[in-house]
């Protein structure tokens, strides 16, 4: 049975370098 | 459901948290979010609010999802499919589309409003890199 992370769930919302 | 679903978000995947326990993802709560980010050292949990939900202009049928992020607030945009899934703090799964996200995942979603807060993840800032003082460096060395 596969078993998935907990961060592949959640959004990585980092601020691109234009911010 | 077209081939490029991400299984992970169907009812009944099983997700491993930080501290190795497993859970189904429609019993995931905020906690073990938080908790796992705590233990994995890495990453950081950091409050996303929605502001604005459009049609996306560049890729159609996606939905351009407008957040402020973190303490400073910081603008981000991402573009998703309508079903795509978010956790919202102390509320749960929530997308724009929960009748899809239903169809297509299985899970009970909310529905993903303005004003929502969402969890989201950054990379933990090694602490010399925030703006401290230099003298205050020197002093702690």
């Amino acid at each position: 049975v596969p078993v998935f992370p907990w961060h592949s769930l959640v959004p990585f919302l980092a601020p691109t370098q234009s911010d | 459901p077209a081939p490029s679903n991400p299984s992970h978000f169907m009812k009944g995947a099983i997700i491993q948290l930080a501290t190795g326990e497993l859970k189904r993802v429609e019993d995931l709560q905020t906690q073990d979010f938080v908790r796992s980010a705590e233990v994995s050292g890495g990453l950081k949990i950091d409050s996303s609010m929605v502001v604005d939900i459009r049609t996306s202009q560049q890729r159609p049928g996606l939905v351009a999802l407008h957040f402020t992020v973190g303490e400073q607030q910081s603008k981000v945009t991402i573009d998703v499919p309508p079903e795509h899934p978010f956790f919202v703090f102390g509320q749960g799964w929530s997308s724009c589309s929960p009748e899809r996200t239903g169809q297509l995942y299985g899970l009970a979603c909310h529905h993903l409003q303005v004003g929502d807060v969402c969890v989201s993840i950054t990379l933990q800032q090694p602490p010399q890199q925030q703006k401290q003082p230099l003298q205050q460096q020197q002093q702690q060395q």
